[in-house]
């Protein structure tokens, strides 16, 4: 029986970095320590689908949360929340196996393996949505070494899902 | 050359997997 191939997390948040970048959000996004606020990641999410993650749901994440972590942990609370509640009523899919980014490590420590993982939740909503053809193929002409960690991130995330 | 023919293999394996992906059916619970 063939299994994805094991992820190297760091690796993995490199590459996912990159591919956040191809939203093109208002706010920075080429650096762990620029996601960590949640911001980005709640754009993004818009962007995928602007009807489940409202201009309400957005509104529920701090924009100014500076160096505070516990600000910066209840937003991501907020986003990891509304990611898992995405998989559930729209996707339909339940992701059980997988191990939840610790947001506590990226609030306060910039994790960048446990963002990886949060970037990896939020790759599986663009590649599952009603526009995954925009993403999939905006993927298709990365750079080859950041697709192929990008196929093993959604292997390993496929591999996870139940119906 | 053998590198070209892994990397040849390689992109021949991502687009196979991306193109099952988009014509994957988005799963909705209705």
């Amino acid at each position: 029986m063939s299994t994805p191939e094991s992820l190297d997390r760091m690796e993995l948040c490199e590459s996912l970095l990159t591919w956040i970048q191809t939203f093109e959000v208002d706010a920075p996004c080429k650096r762990v320590e620029d996601l960590t606020n949640g911001a980005v990641m709640a754009q993004v999410l818009q962007k995928i689908d602007g009807g489940y993650f409202s201009d309400a749901w957005i509104s529920r994440i701090k924009p100014e949360v500076g160096d505070n972590w516990r600000l910066k942990v209840s937003n991501l609370k907020k986003i990891l929340t509304g990611i898992l509640d995405y998989y559930q009523e729209v996707l339909g899919q339940q992701i059980n196996d997988f191990t939840l980014p610790d947001v506590n490590l990226i609030g306060e420590h910039s994790d960048a393996a446990e963002l990886g993982r949060m970037l990896q939740l939020i790759l599986g909503c663009a590649v599952n949505c009603e526009q995954k053809q925009e993403y999939i193929q905006t993927i298709m002409v990365m750079e080859e070494s950041v697709q192929h960690v990008v196929m093993t991130a959604i292997q390993e995330l496929m591999s996870k899902e139940t119906p | 050359d053998p590198n070209m023919k892994a990397g040849a293999a390689n992109e021949g394996v991502l687009a196979n997997f991306f193109n099952s992906l988009l014509s994957k059916k988005t799963g909705s619970p209705g």
